[in-house]
């Protein structure tokens, strides 16, 4: 079994790569092989696990643009069963030159197909935006995990990010489901974040996770060690919160 | 006096939006003229000022691509002094029409200086990516104010967004300056926010406000209502912390 994850939402800052990378470490830890594609320029979630830095020529730029095949382009982050996709500025680049290919949307859905690759998941950490670099991991994904920040404009963007999912569903990739809408940053001592959960959960119904996570600093101060909050303090409440997540995820799967 | 000042910044939540919005709004009730120009397709800028939903034509999209002459295109906003020119959706579709066009990053700019608007200071709002989009706004702009979360990836980001505001300096418009680096977000009950603060003093001195905007509930409340955090609730700490800006902002022209 092997599923293909996209993280995204063209709304800043929502928790994208802090839930890629979190997930994917709490997953890890549960003896499950999982890769990380980090597909934002940012390469913030190549930082988050360590990453940054490297020169030795292994990336996502690479795989793609220069035909690196993935099994060579993919690195270990010292954390067991969790491999990386590294990314760098370059990939910015990359959305013009894959604009300027007739497979333009499949490069990295083509790429992964055509490495057997051992990982039970794959995940992708999107950028901030509704580009052909998020299209593409749409294209590759068996399904979409949207996190969403408990405030206005976040969810005010939703319906926006659902119509583009669905345009990729009818026209490109017609396997591509939701996986689910992820509250994140909750801080329910406000009632902006109680309304929005609710009101996410009123139209969204089974599509929300049960888990919610907290704000919590730890998941805020983890990256600047390159570490996942499971390995800076495992007591905290993003910790625990991103660990039930992983069961929550897991019990869809271990029917299987 | 003109200055037409871009709000920019490729890492996404960083506060860009609730800046542009509620510094506009603030210069406003000094009895300033402003311009908002809501250059984010996810036109969070123009529902932050209840300008959602409307079905005139009047937008940025129909301003650069359908040639709308920029005054017909801007509308009022119910606040004195504070215009805005709407974004929509379609702006993400103005990205290609844009790379095709031989003017292609000087698009905005032209459009401003053909039309001879008397506002004091145009803010533009980016979107959080480095693409055309960002760079017409670089281009068009005077100078550029940049937000920054008090957390590690946002610092993260900052280098390479200094290498972009370069790059457009050297090579599309000698005469971009940055405006100032505005930490926001600040919560100075945790470590990570004081040692972002000083290390962003240390590394930028004088190019860093010295008002510092604090995580305040309401900034994250006062747009579901559409409206600018000093008429949602002028003694919240967050509205203290934007005519505090104000004021600051202002110190730099008046002498002018
Ligand atoms: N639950 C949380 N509690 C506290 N801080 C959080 C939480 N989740 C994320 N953060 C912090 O908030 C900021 C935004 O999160 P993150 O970078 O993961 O979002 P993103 O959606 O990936 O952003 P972008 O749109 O730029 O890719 C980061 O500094 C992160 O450390
Ligand atoms: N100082 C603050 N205190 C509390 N919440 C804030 C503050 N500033 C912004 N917010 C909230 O944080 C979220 C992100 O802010 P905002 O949308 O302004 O960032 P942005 O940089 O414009 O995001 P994007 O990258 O998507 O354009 C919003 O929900 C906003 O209401
Ligand atoms: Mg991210
Ligand atoms: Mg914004």
């Amino acid at each position: 079994m092997r599923k293909v994850i996209a993280i995204a939402n063209q709304k800043g800052g929502v928790g994208k790569t802090t839930t890629a990378v979190n997930l994917s470490a709490c997953l890890a830890r549960a003896g499950i092989r999982v890769l990380l594609i980090d597909f934002d320029p940012q390469g913030n979630a190549t930082s988050g696990l360590g990453g940054q830095g490297q020169k030795d020529g292994k990336d996502v730029y690479r795989a793609l643009i220069d035909a690196l095949p993935l099994p060579e382009a993919i690195v270990e982050t010292g954390y067991e069963n969790l491999h990386l996709l590294r990314s760098t500025p370059e990939l910015t680049g990359a959305q013009v030159e894959l604009a300027a290919r007739s497979d333009q949307h499949f490069v990295l859905r083509n790429k992964i197909r055509e490495a057997s690759l051992d990982f039970a998941f794959i995940f992708i950490d999107c950028p901030p935006s509704l580009t052909n670099l998020t299209v593409n991991a749409l294209c590759a994904a068996d399904s979409v995990l949207i996190p969403i920040q408990c405030e206005y404009y976040s969810l005010e963007g939703l319906t926006e990010l659902l119509k583009t999912i669905n345009l990729v569903k009818e026209r490109l990739n017609p396997g591509l489901e939701i996986e689910g809408i992820l509250p994140t940053m909750c801080d329910f001592r406000t009632n902006l974040s109680k309304q929005v959960v609710s009101e996410v959960r009123r139209y969204f119904g089974e599509r929300v996770f049960e888990t919610v996570i907290p704000r919590s600093v730890c998941l805020a101060e983890a990256p600047s060690f390159g570490k996942p909050v499971i390995d800076y303090d495992i007591r905290s409440q993003g910790a625990e919160s991103y660990l039930l997540l992983a069961e929550e995820f897991l019990k869809r799967y271990r029917t299987e």
